[in-house]
């Protein structure tokens, strides 16, 4: 499969799957990801933590790869999850 | 806010701190810190928290540094601080924190050190119930953000936790919506580990100066509910025993002739040729004994578990305490159950299997205990038994629960208690970042009996008297309530009378 022209190393694409942002399952199959999966989950992570949404990893988001945080998901499995509710 | 799952079904909850002394730092404050964390929930809600010296507390609060039993490793310091588990069985509720981070127990953080506190208040609303907020400010925030003096807890997480336990001041009027429908736990025998003072002991009235042992405490039960099983969870429970399934099961060897249908010169063949020979002429039959067996104890195949299963040479073997069943094109061979030993050269005393599989270069593996046999047909490998230890297997492991060849990516896994382990064939040991928690192959839940992947090329998961279908692509179980094996796998008739386990 092509690699994508989205860069984003190992690291980061575990980042993203830790966190909620990739399918975790394609941790233990190896799921061949498109550009626009990627892009989309790395859109996600920026939108979520409010930084500006570029759909790349910039200096933002790697900064705020860096940061420390809790170890749970952001996105958790929706059949666990509740309503949400905003106000 | 996000409420994740399920909520306390009572609004006293208690707490424990179970590390006795967390790197580098003085436990009186490590809870001084962990109590004002609780406060921050228990006065923008209903709840009250009472701290007991007791592992069967409902939030169990650990320092713990790596792998540490759970899937989610920590990093050490730097990134990852911790984590909490939202409520429920076993870890339900329960905090742990890197304890490799530098924590500081005041309110403030600096650029070395992270408040316990901050961190605190926000694992706990994981133990509450609340998921992660992407509102920025919010305490439920992912990212960690520092508390100021006098901290507040914002409107975000206020309207969460408010919504699933009720706000305080519904406590005093009595006008509960929303949040009025859990109990308060009713008093029971206190744990031996606690005082029986009759006085309730929240957070808001903790003063850490006082010593554990004459603080006053309400005698709390328990902390484990009557369906749910008792929380140990750093344990590897064992499988259910056969032996008390079936009362009359004797695990003493044989003494009775067996009868079965091999002869000594073709069980002779076998050893040397089954791994090339067909399935339909595989050989793996009862081989003769001195000692053969009684025909008492044997498991009933239409009402039993099954300890392993496993596809060996294309037919389908399945285990249970000291004997087995084999399944080929046209269903369970005659003659079965037969003893284990009676075809492969395992110990006479061993009296059960943990996990089988075939390995990829036909090799047939046993695990048994904390050790595992290598067969090559039915000859066990010289310098057999080795310890799992060998395997990259953690030494404290007691058991695999199963093993399979996974259809869907080829690879091989180990199962154990609540994690899984990845094994790489070609180096012959566990792959790095593993063990992982069984939640990744969800639906399915902990503690399993087997598993093995069917000719159809499916997944299927045992526990107890039922099984799952798994669906690779989705990750998770076809179907949420097992299925009853026996009518499955064993072809017994479906007994009216007997609840199947879809509708149970």
């Amino acid at each position: 499969a092509p690699q994508p022209a989205t860069y984003a190393d190992s690291s980061a694409q575990d980042y993203l799957m830790q966190f909620g942002y990739l399918p975790e399952s394609d941790r233990e199959t190896g799921n061949l990801r498109t550009d626009d999966q990627l892009i989309n989950a790395i859109k996600n992570l920026q939108s979520y933590s409010g930084i500006p949404v570029t759909g790349h990893i910039d200096e933002a988001t790697k900064k705020l790869m860096k940061a420390k945080r809790c170890g749970l998901p952001d996105k958790l499995d929706p059949r666990f999850s509740r309503t949400r509710h905003r106000r | 806010f996000t409420v994740h799952g399920q909520k306390w079904p009572h609004r006293n909850l208690t707490w424990s701190l179970r590390t006795e002394q967390p790197r580098g730092l003085e436990p009186g404050g490590v809870r001084h810190q962990l109590s004002r964390a609780l406060d921050l929930w228990a006065k923008n809600s209903k709840l009250t928290f009472q701290e007991v010296n007791s592992d069967r507390a409902d939030i169990l609060v650990y320092f713990q540094q790596g792998y540490h039993g759970d899937g989610y490793p920590f990093d050490g310091r730097g990134q990852i601080l911790a984590h909490a588990f939202f409520p429920g069985t076993d870890r339900g509720g329960d905090a742990h924190f890197d304890e490799e981070e530098i924590w500081l127990l005041t309110d403030s953080s600096d650029e070395e050190g992270t408040s316990l506190y901050a961190v605190a208040a926000h694992e706990f609303g994981h133990s509450l119930g609340l998921a992660h907020s992407s509102v920025r400010g919010a305490l439920m925030y992912p990212w960690y953000q520092g508390l100021s003096t006098n901290y507040e807890l914002p409107e975000d997480d206020r309207h969460g936790i408010q919504q699933m336990y009720g706000a305080p001041e519904e406590r005093l009027w009595g006008n509960i919506p929303g949040g009025g429908t859990q109990p308060e736990r009713p008093p029971a025998a206190a744990p031996s580990t606690t005082t029986s003072s009759t006085t309730t002991i929240t957070t808001t009235t903790y003063r850490p100066w006082r010593t554990r042992p004459t603080r006053p405490t309400r005698p709390t039960r328990p902390n484990h509910y009557p369906e749910e099983r008792p929380r140990r969870p750093d344990r590897y429970p064992v499988k259910p025993d056969y032996r008390t399934e079936r009362p009359d099961y004797r695990p003493q060897r044989p003494h009775k002739p067996h009868r079965h249908h091999t002869t000594p010169s073709t069980t002779a063949a076998i050893a040397t040729t089954s791994v090339a020979t067909s399935p339909t002429t595989m050989g793996y039959r009862p081989r003769h004994r001195s000692t053969p067996s009684p025909r008492d104890g044997i498991p009933d195949k239409c009402d039993t578990s099954y300890d392993a299963i496993s596809i060996i040479r294309r037919e389908v073997f399945i285990f249970k305490g000291r004997y087995l069943w084999r399944i080929g094109d046209q269903g369970l061979y005659e003659g079965y159950p037969a003893e284990i030993i009676r075809l492969f050269n395992l110990p006479e005393d061993i009296d059960h299997v943990d996990a089988v599989y075939e390995r990829p270069d036909k090799k047939i593996v046993f695990f048994i205990g904390n050790k595992y046999f290598l067969f090559n047909g039915n000859i066990l490998e010289p310098g057999y038994p080795r310890p799992l230890t060998d395997l990259g297997l953690p030494r404290s492991l007691e058991k695999v629960d199963g093993a399979m060849v996974w259809g869907h990516n080829g690879r091989t896994y180990f199962f154990s208690g609540t994690m899984y382990w990845r094994f790489d064939e070609s180096e012959n040991y566990v792959e790095l970042d593993y063990p992982r928690d069984m939640t990744m192959f969800a639906g399915v839940g902990y503690n399993i009996d087997a598993v093995f992947q069917w000719k159809d090329g499916k997944t299927y998961f045992f526990k107890g008297k039922g099984f799952w279908e798994f669906d690779d692509l989705r990750m998770k179980v076809a179907h949420e309530k097992q299925k009853l094996s026996a009518p499955v796998w064993m072809g017994c008739p479906r007994k009216l009378e007997t609840p199947d386990l879809e509708t149970n």
